[in-house]
């Protein structure tokens, strides 16, 4: 069962200027951490409980926490994978999501099955694992509410030597 | 060669192509053009000096000269331009880079910086600043949140119910930042939104300063008992601004709406398959 408690009440405590402003001591900031990460987890499973009520059905349900630094192992490694983005604001809002990938060619399709413009933007740098391609799409978002957009990785197309084709621009 | 620009339907960014450094803000909605330069500098951090033994710490912001050090004259820079988004990546140095970031429909500049870990191998401790410098006159007032709800003026020595008789012109005309810091002339207004609490200042009529990390070797003797300086992973920070260039009059409309969005960020959660689509009636 999940608890929205627990991260309730680290938050209570990191509200203190010695976590907001680092004028604690080293093992106060990693204490601090630890309440984050142990209040972090069941509020998880509270919010999964409730996405699979919402939706209907119970699914394995992914929280990345590090996209701020580029890292999802779910995006980075699945063909198909469900975006689920949650809107806590009470006006509807257009987000542009930002998800780690593999390289390829991906099609996202919005929650009635039309295809979103999307892109998968490689960076300037030899470093692959610090700037692993990144999939965008815009996503449409209600107030206090949430979207699901499907994304799937597409087979590149491949040039045939007998039958010329030209080559399709990435237009999804 | 040619200014380098990124540009959507209401905001066109300049950068120097010498520098590489950001130079110039255009409003396209309201024509309004502001030169504003932007790049990352640092302060010595003081280890006590002849008229104090204050040694700048967790509590105490203290650099031993009025004038930062920049991290670096000129930012190796990328272009990145597809449908979607427009950035410029700039490297300053080993430990400093940030990506300057455009979306279609965006009324705001995103700047996404990278800092640490700060070397210290010199022995002196740092405090990495960003500022933008601009032609504002701003006579010596800007503006800083109350934790998001009130706005606050600030100005440059001098304090509202006593006379202040200035002792440290840096540490003390710095002011917390939760949310947001501007400076106006009364015309145009620069707008930059924190993603977490931050220090920041206006040294110098039309100039913007925000903290973005500090690496010390000195406790400051106010009862932490330890330099502030991290080794795993609080060694680097990545964080951003937001900036926003408006009329003043119709500036808070836009930094009201899209602090809330920063402070109530959409929450993305993953789910592997296909599945079903999840309609939304």
């Amino acid at each position: 069962s999940g608890d929205s408690a627990p991260l309730n009440e680290a938050m209570a405590v990191l509200q203190h200027h010695d976590a907001v402003s680092g004028t604690s001591r080293q093992h106060v900031a990693n204490d601090y951490a630890r309440q984050l990460a142990a209040g972090w987890g069941p509020c998880e499973v509270l919010l999964s409980n409730a996405l699979a009520r919402l939706r209907g059905f119970k699914d394995h349900f992914t929280f990345c926490q590090q996209l701020n630094i580029s890292i999802c192992p779910l995006s980075q490694t699945a063909a198909r994978f469900q975006v689920i983005v949650y809107n806590p604001l009470g006006r509807k809002v257009n987000w542009m999501v930002r998800l780690p990938v593999s390289e390829g060619v991906f099609v996202v399709k919005d929650p009635n099955g039309r295809t979103v413009p999307s892109d998968v933007v490689i960076f300037p740098s030899s470093d692959s694992q610090a700037h692993p391609p990144e999939l965008l799409f815009s996503a449409s978002l209600p107030a206090l509410g949430f979207s699901t957009y499907s994304v799937a990785q597409v087979p590149r197309w491949k040039p045939q030597a007998r039958a010329p084709q030209p080559i399709p621009r990435r237009s999804w | 060669s040619p200014a380098l620009t990124i540009e959507n339907e209401h905001i066109r960014a300049t950068f120097d192509p010498d520098t590489g450094l950001l130079m110039e803000i255009m409003n396209m909605n309201q024509q309004l053009l502001l030169p504003v330069r932007q790049t990352f500098f640092w302060y010595n951090a003081s280890i006590g000096d002849n008229e104090s033994d204050q040694a700048s710490g967790a509590y105490i912001f203290r650099p031993n000269q009025q004038k930062p050090l920049p991290v670096s004259r000129w930012a190796q820079i990328h272009l990145v331009k597809t449908p979607l988004v427009q950035e410029v990546h700039q490297n300053f140095s080993a430990w400093c880079s940030q990506v300057v970031r455009l979306y279609p429909g965006q009324r705001h500049l995103e700047l996404e910086w990278s800092v640490g870990p700060i070397p210290v191998g010199d022995t002196w401790g740092k405090e990495v600043i960003s500022r933008f410098d601009t032609p504002l006159e701003t006579k010596g007032r800007f503006y800083t949140d109350s934790n998001g709800r009130e706005i606050l003026e600030r100005r440059r020595d001098y304090r509202p119910t006593w006379k202040l008789n200035q002792t440290e012109p840096v540490a003390g005309n710095y002011y917390p930042v939760n949310t947001r810091i501007y400076i106006t002339d009364g015309n145009m207004q620069l707008t930059v939104l924190t993603d977490r609490s931050q220090g920041g200042s206006s040294l110098r009529d039309g100039s913007l300063e925000l903290m973005v990390h500090r690496r010390l070797l000195k406790d400051d003797g106010r009862g932490v008992s330890e330099p502030l300086m991290e080794n795993g992973s609080g060694a680097w920070v990545r964080g951003r601004h937001l900036v926003l260039l408006d009329t003043a009059q119709a500036a808070a409309a836009g930094h009201r709406l899209l602090a809330e969005q920063e402070v109530l960020a959409p929450q993305v959660v993953l789910a592997p398959g296909g599945g079903a689509a999840y309609n939304l009636g």
